[in-house]
C-alpha cells in the first residue's frame, strides 16, 4: 500500500 | 494533492528555476555547490526510476522530467559551461559521509526490500542531507549572494510544506509514511538556522552574512 502511495509524491 | 502539496511542488520548482537562472544570467556559479548539485542529481535519478514503470497523472510525468532535466542540466552548466567560475575551493564537503549512511540506511530500513523500493527510500535519505554541501560552503565563506538565499529559502521551504501534506494526508486519508515524514522533518530542521537568517537579514534587504 505504502509502497504505491510513494509514486505519487515527488 | 492538496494545497500544501501543490506549494511544496511550487515551491521546489521555484528553487530550480531561480537556481538555473542565477548561473545562466550571471555566468556564473559561485557560490554554489557543485557537490549538492551532484546528490540532487542522484536523487532524483533514484527516486524517478519509476517513470518507467508507473503512470501516475500528467502532472507527475511532467514534474518529475522537470526535475531530472533541470538537475542535470544545472551539472552542466557547472561543471561544463561556467567551469572556471566554479569555488571548488570553498566546496570541500566529503559527500561519501552523506552517501555511504545513505546506502547502508536505505538497505536496513525501507518499506520493501526490492531495487525500486531501496533506491526510492536512498534517494529519501539523501535528499535530506543534500544541502549539507552547500549550507557547509555558505558558513565557510561567511556569506551568500541574496539570490543564493532566495534559492535556499525555497528548497528549504518544499520539504516544510510537504510536512503540512503530510498532515493534512493522515487526518484525511489516514496515510503516512514514517520514511519520509522523519526524513522530510531532518531535511527541514536543517535549514532552520538558515530560515532564522533569511528572515532577519534577507528580508530586510541586508546581504547573508554570518557573524565572524
Amino acid at each position: 500500500q505504502v509502497v504505491e502511495e510513494n509514486h505519487d509524491e515527488l | 494533492m492538496n494545497i500544501f502539496r501543490l506549494l511544496g511542488d511550487l515551491s521546489h520548482l521555484l528553487a530550480i528555476m531561480i537556481l538555473l537562472q542565477k548561473i545562466f544570467y550571471s555566468r556564473s556559479c559561485a557560490g554554489i555547490s557543485a557537490k549538492s548539485q551532484v546528490l540532487f542529481a542522484i536523487v532524483y535519478t533514484a527516486r524517478y526510476l519509476d517513470l518507467v514503470t508507473v503512470y501516475v497523472s500528467l502532472y507527475n510525468i511532467s514534474m518529475k522530467v522537470v526535475f531530472l532535466l533541470s538537475s542535470y542540466a544545472t551539472l552542466y552548466l557547472i561543471y561544463l559551461k561556467f567551469r572556471a567560475t566554479y569555488d571548488r575551493n570553498h566546496d570541500t564537503f566529503r559527500i561519501e559521509f552523506l552517501l555511504l549512511p545513505a546506502i547502508v540506511l536505505a538497505l536496513l530500513i525501507n518499506h520493501q526490500f526490492s531495487a525500486l523500493e531501496v533506491l526510492w527510500t536512498f534517494s529519501i535519505y539523501l535528499e535530506s542531507v543534500a544541502i549539507l554541501p552547500q549550507l557547509f560552503m555558505v558558513s565557510k565563506t561567511g556569506e551568500a549572494e541574496s539570490i543564493t538565499s532566495h534559492y535556499l529559502f525555497a528548497l528549504g521551504s518544499y520539504r516544510g510544506l510537504y510536512i503540512l501534506n503530510w498532515f493534512y494526508r493522515y487526518w484525511t486519508e489516514g496515510h503516512y509514511d514514517l520514511i519520509a515524514i522523519v526524513a522530510g522533518v531532518v531535511q527541514t530542521v536543517l535549514y532552520c538556522d538558515f530560515f532564522y537568517l533569511y528572515v532577519t537579514k534577507v528580508l530586510k534587504g541586508k546581504k547573508l552574512q554570518l557573524p565572524a
